[in-house]
């Protein structure tokens, strides 16, 4: 089992080699790639090797090749699909923000594949205004359709709280693997469901540190 | 300086000893608060080490004391305000949600000192419907005038990603200290600033992993 904090520290790596790749370089040291991700060369190192290790002794890594690893490590070398679940303010800023990334053709690695297939919401008048960057909306009650029907893993929670655990449940009933949950609520979950909890507030109580 | 790795998870302990208090619980071992925040009882010791240790060795942590401590590290026992730049759909959404943490009484330490003390737009029509959750709204000429006058050290920036680098340099003249950055532009900004980059993308990225 690897540990969740090295799952998270992927998409960084990967974001970083499309950085140093669009600014011409093809090699890159553990040290260089652990500065720009803000750990160190040897948790770098730790963390790669958990998955074959990859680079050269004094050499480093070729970025191409690396980045082609991360990619099939977090499964983005295949198609993901998501469903974003409450239509609000919330739902639809990430909708939108999503299709910026994808239509800015920025070479950012595991975007192509990251789909999100579909929009749900309660409330008629929301579900009136779809589609929304294309995705389409339905109502609440199709969610179980649409996610078995489009092959849905991952699914983003950004309904009230107290509605947030029956969505969930309707979704793992469906085949969702993972969540990323905005609502204030704890989710309570199967072991084999992993639920990332989104929190602006802990983002800025690290920053009054830096006021 | 102490690595922006470990002020990131000063939080997520405080938000732990919160949840462990919650349950009635005064003493928590460096295990217990490596396990709820997905790092190691070594990573814990390491990281409160830097600050002065506080626990006692085989007995644990104090949960109110060490509470206590984040708060003074993290300059949450002091109030801290922060600034809001971009009314629309996030803006708005981060106002809500503080509003929300702040008055359901859960026993959260450090939301009481992070203050949303003002927003800003452009927009005519939006600064028409503020004030939002009792969120004054300005119009972004009195950004400046704003900042200076309430103190505000903490700015999100919440606009279009072609206004994000010029409403961060108004912000920084005025003495702001960090940004939450949630455009998809790339800050330019002096050393002793710092700027933390929101992306939804990366925790939908880290999930594919799961699905
Ligand atoms: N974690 C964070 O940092 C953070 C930041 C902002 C908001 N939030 C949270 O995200 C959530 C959404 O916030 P928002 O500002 O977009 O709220 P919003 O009120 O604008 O949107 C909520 C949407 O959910 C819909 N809805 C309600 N019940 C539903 C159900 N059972 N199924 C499907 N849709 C349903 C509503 O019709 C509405 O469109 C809230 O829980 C809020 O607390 C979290
Ligand atoms: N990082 C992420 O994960 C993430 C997720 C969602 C959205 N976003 C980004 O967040 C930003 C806001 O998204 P949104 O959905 O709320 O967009 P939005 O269009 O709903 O809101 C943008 C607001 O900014 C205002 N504005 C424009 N120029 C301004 C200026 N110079 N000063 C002050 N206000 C100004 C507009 O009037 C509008 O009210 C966008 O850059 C978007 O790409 C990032």
């Amino acid at each position: 089992k690897v540990p969740d904090v090295v799952v998270r520290r992927l998409p960084m790596y990967l974001r970083a080699l499309d950085n140093l790749e669009n600014a011409g370089l093809s090699i890159v040291s553990s040290k260089e790639l652990g500065d720009v991700t803000g750990t160190s060369p040897t948790q770098v190192r730790k963390d790669l090797t958990i998955f074959g290790g990859f680079g050269k002794q004094g050499v480093g890594y070729k970025i191409s090749t690396l980045k082609k690893q991360l990619l099939t490590i977090l499964k983005l070398d295949q198609d993901v699909k998501i469903a974003i679940v409450g239509l609000g303010r919330m739902g639809k800023a990430i909708i939108h923000y999503n299709a910026y990334k994808r239509d800015s053709g920025q070479r950012n690695s595991g975007y192509k594949n990251l789909t999100i297939e579909a929009g749900f919401d309660i409330d008629e008048e929301v579900l009136k205004q779809g589609p929304f960057d294309s995705v389409p909306a339905y109502h609440v009650n199709m969610l179980k359709d649409v996610i078995v029907k489009s092959g849905i893993k991952i699914a983003v929670l950004t309904v009230p709280a107290e509605a947030a655990q029956k969505m969930a449940d309707i979704c793992i009933e469906a085949g969702v693997k993972a969540f990323l949950n905005f609502s204030p609520a704890t989710l309570i979950v199967p072991e084999n469901v992993r639920v990332s909890n989104a929190d602006v507030t802990v983002s800025l109580q690290s920053l009054a540190f830096y006021a």
